[in-house]
């Protein structure tokens, strides 16, 4: 038996918000631990990964270890069925064929149930492996999700560089070029707003604008965003999930040949 | 232009 209650049921309409449109389907590993889904987009560009602890949760049982293939697309349509101040529970039997998703009011005068058919999935699975990165910049997650907006019209890239100064971000093409520059904060009232770099070596690296805009779907979950860069290693973008989890997002750079 | 790396070349299949 596998049963996961979320009082705040908002908190998993955001996350397939988050994902639905950069993956098609995806496992979701249930375990003592928590829930944990590792996916790659379709061209192997992009990587999701999402961790939610078992205590974060209002009430978790997993008495056996358990992967659910789940069309994201289907789940998303169950998930926008939920109210957003809705209880959410998902719940699956051992070796299960199907999931169930309970939708509860506050006042606990209406309850919903939808059963999801799961699919068998045969997906890679990758090894992340530790780093220290060259830099970490934190900000607004919606700072972040302007800057993305806004640059894409430029081009389809966007080159982040950061150092002492601060963390610039720029785009070119047919129509100009842009460039959008943010210093550290010196005074900070609320941390929300702040924008915080922590540098090694400073670093310049060049990303597709279509991943990082799928990636700030994720926004509502959280009020910053991390960036981590380092040589070598993938862009690391993560927003934080309450005192629950996190969602991290992995893109590898565009590289001159 | 530069060219479009994948994740794999980073990280290692399990």
């Amino acid at each position: 038996m596998f049963e996961a209650r979320l009082a705040k049921g908002a908190i998993f309409k955001k996350i397939l918000e988050a994902v639905k449109d950069l993956l098609t389907e995806a496992s979701w590993d249930c375990g003592d631990m928590g829930i944990t889904l590792q996916a790659m987009d379709n061209a192997h560009v992009s990587l999701v990964s999402l961790n939610l602890r078992s205590d974060g949760f209002d009430k978790y049982r997993c008495d056996r270890n358990l992967t659910m293939g789940m069309n994201l697309g289907s789940m998303s349509k169950i998930l926008k069925c939920a109210g957003n101040d809705d209880i959410v529970t998902i719940r699956a039997q051992d070796n299960p064929d199907t999931v169930t998703f309970v939708f509860e009011s506050e006042n606990g005068e209406k309850q919903s149930d939808y059963e999801m058919k799961l699919m068998s999935l045969d997906l890679e699975h990758l090894q992340i492996p530790e780093t220290e990165y060259a830099c970490v910049v934190k900000m607004p997650a919606g700072e972040f999700a302007r800057i993305c907006r806004d640059l894409s019209q430029f081009g389809d890239s966007i080159v982040i560089s950061c150092s002492k100064q601060g963390v610039k971000f720029s785009a070119s093409g047919d129509i100009g070029s842009a460039n959008v520059k943010l210093a550290q904060s010196s005074n900070v009232d609320k941390e929300e707003e702040a924008v915080t770099i922590e540098m090694q070596e400073p670093v310049s690296f060049t990303y597709a604008c279509r991943y990082l805009n799928f990636f700030t779907k994720a926004t509502p979950l959280s009020a910053q965003v991390k960036l981590s860069m380092s040589p070598e290693y993938p862009l690391m973008v993560e927003y934080a999930i309450d005192d629950i989890g996190q969602i991290r997002y992995f893109l590898a750079p565009k590289i001159e040949d | 232009a530069p060219r479009q790396s994948s994740i794999s070349d980073f990280f290692i299949n399990r």
